[in-house]
């Protein structure tokens, strides 16, 4: 058995969940925060035998989508906070793929 | 050392946490929902020395119980969304053990 | 590639995360709770090279202080609760290392 940790953005949660249990997959969301731009998004534990690995990840990939969102930023030596929008590309998904000991269902 | 993750159900996270306490493990909580049925669980980070392992599962099997969720499907071919409750079991605990490299307390 | 989940405290959260960045890891902010004295911290999921992975445990040594917390307990054989705090040591970060099989930006 494998533990996939996958962060996703919000807005592709409900497809790759739907993607994910068409594969046979069960998933547990938790909430989460980018630590760079600060955005909610969410974090899924994806517990699945070694067989699904590849179908798991091709899941996310139709899934989830490349974004473009901005982050605004003072300009320097100026004396007001002047936004100058900085796109930053967010996304698909970023996953980790863990080793696990023991899966039990008790 | 090792890292449990143990997905229970909100109504056993007192009695599982108390379990856990009086086998000396610490317990960290992430507030989680399951991806079939959207309901609210809780996610336990449980990081202990593999001679504790057994203990800690013992003590979630005792702690957490199965119980019977119901979900309402529309009938297929009507053009009315007309409840038919389905019977899902849920829980006690789905545990995974993880291997861990490396634990600091810093 | 190895992810390091780490339990800080709330007090932390910023500077921890600032010293993480600048040592040009991302993080993801998973809020939490801990199982003892209730209080809410987080716990940060860092994906990292294997090459970085002392440097992210200084920055958390450096960020993350410990502090005195107190809990009240009601005095045995008396019929009231009378609180007698208890100072409890809490922090500066607990980190598991965990082995990554694979990471994938997807
Ligand atoms: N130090 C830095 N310098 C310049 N640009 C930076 C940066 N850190 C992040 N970014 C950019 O900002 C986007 C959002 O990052 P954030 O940390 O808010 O949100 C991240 C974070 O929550 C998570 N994540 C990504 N890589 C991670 C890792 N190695 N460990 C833990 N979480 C990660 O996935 C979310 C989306 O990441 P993604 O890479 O698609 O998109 C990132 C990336 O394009
Ligand atoms: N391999 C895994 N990886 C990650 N998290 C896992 C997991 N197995 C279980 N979980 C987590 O534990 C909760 C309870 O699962 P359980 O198998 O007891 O109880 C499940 C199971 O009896 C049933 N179920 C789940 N997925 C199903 C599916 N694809 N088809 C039919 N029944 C399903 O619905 C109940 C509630 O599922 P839900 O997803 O809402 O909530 C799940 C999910 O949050
Ligand atoms: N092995 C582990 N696995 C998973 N999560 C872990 C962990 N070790 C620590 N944590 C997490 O880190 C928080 C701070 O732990 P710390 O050991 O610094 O500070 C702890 C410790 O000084 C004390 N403490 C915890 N468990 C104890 C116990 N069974 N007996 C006596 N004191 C305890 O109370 C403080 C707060 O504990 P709390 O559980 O509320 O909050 C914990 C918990 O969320």
């Amino acid at each position: 058995h494998l533990l996939l940790m996958a962060v996703v953005q919000e807005q592709d949660l409900d497809i790759a969940t739907r993607a994910l249990h068409e594969i046979g997959a069960s998933v547990t969301f938790l909430s989460s925060a980018g630590g760079f731009l600060g955005r909610r998004n969410a974090t899924l534990l994806i517990g699945l035998p070694e067989t699904k690995e590849q179908a798991a990840l091709d899941a996310l990939q139709t899934a989830c989508r490349q974004r473009i969102e901005y982050m605004t930023l003072p300009l320097e030596g100026s004396p007001m906070p002047m936004p100058a929008p900085v796109p930053v590309t967010v996304g698909g998904a970023t996953v980790f793929v863990l080793p696990v000991e023991r899966f039990e269902q008790i």
